[in-house]
């Protein structure tokens, strides 16, 4: 059984690829086998493993050539238990090509299904800011979505606009698409827009938010700049124990152990 | 005479928004008359300046239905000086229709000079976190193109693809598009890593960088919350200032007094 998760949100700068690769790391530290899919352009997840050298294979051949091996597909990290498809459509032609596959919404789900049902315990997707079919081809291969939030008004906003084509979605393309929940991001408890808005998702959306809440921390930045996630660089740190409470709540939460 | 002037970045998060919505209140404070346009479907612009009803016309007009005269597409704020095009596009089949419109690179450059030209000092751009055809119909209009940058190591991982594609842009669609300058939010000179990053901007884009830099500041947070410009709320605070010092050193360097 393989789970597959999503970190998808509209808005920019949430914490979208930082919690999709500690996450990841989480689970492959506790033994579990995950594979990571980079949909977002941007390719933040290969510089977060300090990966620098482009694969040959990634995102492009999983739309575009789908007969290529998954092992091919795949990019491997220091980690046994963790493997990752990078996101190799930088350049705009390549971009466009992967885009007019996955105007098919369903293309990943069933791809998915055919060639990594089984092979992996979980399936971790990064998403780009946007709400573009490469976001939706996510959410419509997903057994659980998690909406990264920062406590800042403008992400608020989106949120809401993000629930709003969320609903259009459930009602137009698959009404089995379901919000696992919102997770909490660079909480800092001294600002008072962050305490405010906290509890507004609160009162609002009570058990569609993570207990466990990301706060901000100075070794997820610093884990950033050398290539490797919180939890390898500074497992004691305030940001690496708060994503490893994350997984323990997915799993209980979702019974997945 | 008007100026354009555009912020983009693929990387989320990194202060567009912010950037835009300051640099314009600053100018129009300054007396010129300001017209900004919101292509982010996130509809931030409306946020940031505390407007909570949906406008009837918007971009979505200025894409779909370019008879609609100009005045009925602008939505007016607090300043007299300052108005703007509310992103309209909330619903994925708005958004789609803007986008086919859009595919034709020079739709946004052509509307400006037949519709607003000499009508303002100033044309503010607000872009999406992508590099799809919204903001490039944004770069190729423009006559400034500012990229806000976060001094983190995403940041500067996609601001390296953002010139690629850039670069890409000049050969095949306008080989006069020129990056005014490259602008550092954020900035908390507390945080090693902004430091270093900062410094490996200045060794290596030199004289594309901003002398001003937006350092990271509490007001901005809360005067987002509130619905105002920094400068509309706190303007001693350290962010009012260095938006205030930006577009100084704007209308300083391209020679606009
Ligand atoms: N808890 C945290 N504390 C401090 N900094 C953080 C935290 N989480 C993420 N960051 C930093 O904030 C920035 C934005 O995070 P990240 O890139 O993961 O967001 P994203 O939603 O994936 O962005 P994008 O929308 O561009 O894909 C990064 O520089 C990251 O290192
Ligand atoms: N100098 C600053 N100090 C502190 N917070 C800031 C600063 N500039 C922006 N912010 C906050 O950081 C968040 C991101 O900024 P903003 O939304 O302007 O970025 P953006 O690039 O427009 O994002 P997106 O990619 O989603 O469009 C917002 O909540 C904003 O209030
Ligand atoms: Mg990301
Ligand atoms: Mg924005």
């Amino acid at each position: 059984m393989t789970t597959v998760i999503s970190f998808a949100s509209q808005k920019g700068g949430v914490g979208k690829t930082t919690s999709a690769i500690n996450l990841s790391t989480a689970f492959a530290v506790g033994g579990y086998r995950v594979l990571m899919i980079d949909l977002d352009p941007q390719d933040s997840v290969s510089a977060s493993f300090g990966i620098k050298t482009a694969s040959s294979y990634g995102t492009r051949e999983l739309y575009c050539d789908p007969s290529t091996p998954l092992d091919e597909l795949c990019t491997k990290t220091r980690h046994e238990n963790l493997d990752f498809i990078m996101s190799n459509i930088s350049l705009m032609a390549d971009e466009y090509e992967v885009i007019q596959v996955a105007a098919d919404l369903f293309y990943l789900k069933q791809w998915l299904q055919s060639e990594v049902e089984g092979k992996y315990d979980f399936v971790i997707i990064d998403c780009p800011p946007s709400m573009g079919s490469l976001t939706v081809n996510a959410l419509v291969a997903s057994d659980l979505v998690i909406i990264p939030l920062q406590c800042e008004a403008l992400a608020m906003q989106s949120l809401k606009r993000f629930l709003r084509t969320f609903k259009e979605l459930q009602t137009k393309i698959d009404s089995h698409l379901r919000i696992a929940g919102i997770l909490l991001t660079m909480y800092d408890r001294q600002i008072e827009v962050h305490r405010v808005i906290s509890q507004q998702v609160y009162h609002y959306l009570q058990g569609s938010v993570f207990q466990t809440i990301i706060p901000r921390c100075g070794e997820i930045i610093e884990s950033s700049a050398v290539g490797k996630s919180v939890i390898n660089k500074s497992i004691s740190s305030v940001g690496s124990t708060a994503y490893i409470r994350l997984a323990n709540e997915i799993l209980d939460r979702f019974n997945i152990r």
